[in-house]
């Protein structure tokens, strides 16, 4: 369902060139688990990002269901965002003007969804990262691992297909990172959803079926899968 | 060095009140390396802005160096802040629109400290923290777990007396996190910091002379000290 085909991420200025990423070869199928891991730097949200289709490669092809991304149009790539895809991003990016419930709600919306079913499903989400009695917070309001599990529920707005996390446990203690594991892992289990996700977090390998180990943008070894 | 006297900090709106901290009754040595843990959203973060003076309690007290803090006019605050006090904050607060070598400068700017001086001492401390390559480049140019090194480096600027640190290590692979740790660890042992360190990793626990247990805004034990 995922697929990286000699994909090379360089940043570049006019000062100097960063080798993100360079030659990344990866097949994940639908209904895995692929945990990415590697240093500090090592290009794994460089990755996420080329997967989600937020950015493009510098070179190789990035497939998502047997397509290049590269050939979809800007409306095509958004949809497929807003469909398909489910991003946990590493600094959460939620909306500092919206609550946490119109936060959850705001990929529904351009999915157009009713107003009655949008409150319903944004609830519940929140409910089960335990944020109920949060939702009417601006992010400001909310604690560091709050933003982040609200960044979760948001994720899971629209049913994605494929969920990919950056670091989604990074601020939580045990017992809610446990806690978003099991939600994650039922969403790969109960309901086949494609899960990649990137964490420094060792305790948090045990969740996949493979692990990609990243350092200086190569892949280091592919355990198990 | 610090200590807290019957500290509570409620949060208000004009819909909710949110008791952050209860009664918190606290006292740190001289030296001394603290390490504050809890669920998410048991106010740790208040905690330590408290101890930074970047907030005021709502109740009790804060003394620094026996000086209660509400006694303090702005200018003394900042002073204070900016002559004894490290802070790592969770979210960093870069400045975006700096590179990495002026983030690291800016507190000894408003030190009066000399360009030349600033810079050899930003270098050597990004130097410390492995992003001597990466100086002169900004905020967004660089990876979660770089942008959280910057903030180290930056803390360190002022060869602070007391260092206040939320969450240090949370972006950080595990290579990279024992660095900074050891890092930190010098700065108590070393040049007698007093370190308050906030963290959800249980691993951390041991770097500690102390460890404060926090749970919904109130201490629920203290081990060691
Ligand atoms: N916009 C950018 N411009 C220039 N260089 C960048 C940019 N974004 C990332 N980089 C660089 O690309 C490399 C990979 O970054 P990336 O964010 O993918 O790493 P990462 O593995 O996610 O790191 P971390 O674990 O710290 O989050 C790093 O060296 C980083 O400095
Ligand atoms: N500005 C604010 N307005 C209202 N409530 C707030 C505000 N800041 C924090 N809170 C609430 O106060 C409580 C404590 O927050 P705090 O950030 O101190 O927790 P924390 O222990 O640091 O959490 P985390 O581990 O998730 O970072 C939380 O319930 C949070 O929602
Ligand atoms: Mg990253
Ligand atoms: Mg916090």
């Amino acid at each position: 369902v995922v697929e990286l085909v000699d994909v090379s991420k360089i940043y570049k200025t006019e000062f100097y060139e960063v080798k993100a990423l360079e030659n990344v070869n990866l097949e994940i199928e639908e209904g895995d688990f692929a945990v990415i891991m590697g240093p500090s730097g090592s290009g794994k949200s460089t990755l996420l990002n080329l997967i989600g289709c937020l950015d493009k490669p510098t070179s190789g092809k990035v497939l998502i269901n047997g397509i290049e991304t590269i050939n979809l149009s800007d409306k095509e790539l958004t949809e497929l965002r807003r469909d398909t895809i489910g991003f946990i991003f590493q600094t959460y990016n939620l909306i500092p003007t919206l609550s946490a419930l119109e936060n959850v709600e705001l990929p529904m919306i351009f999915k157009g969804i009713s107003k009655y079913e949008r409150e319903r499903r944004a609830k519940k989400l929140l409910g089960i990262v335990g944020l109920e009695r949060e939702m009417d917070r601006k992010p400001n309001e909310l604690s560091g691992g709050q933003q982040q599990r609200v960044a979760i529920a948001r994720a899971l707005a629209n049913d994605p297909k494929i969920l990919l996390c950056d670091e989604p446990t990074g601020n939580l203690d045990t017992k809610s990172g446990e806690q978003v594991m099991d939600i994650i892992k039922e969403q790969n289990e109960e309901r086949g959803v494609t899960v990649i996700l990137v964490t420094h977090d060792p305790t948090l390998a045990k969740y996949g079926n493979f692990i990609i180990r990243l350092r200086d943008g190569k892949i280091e070894g592919i355990e198990g899968g």
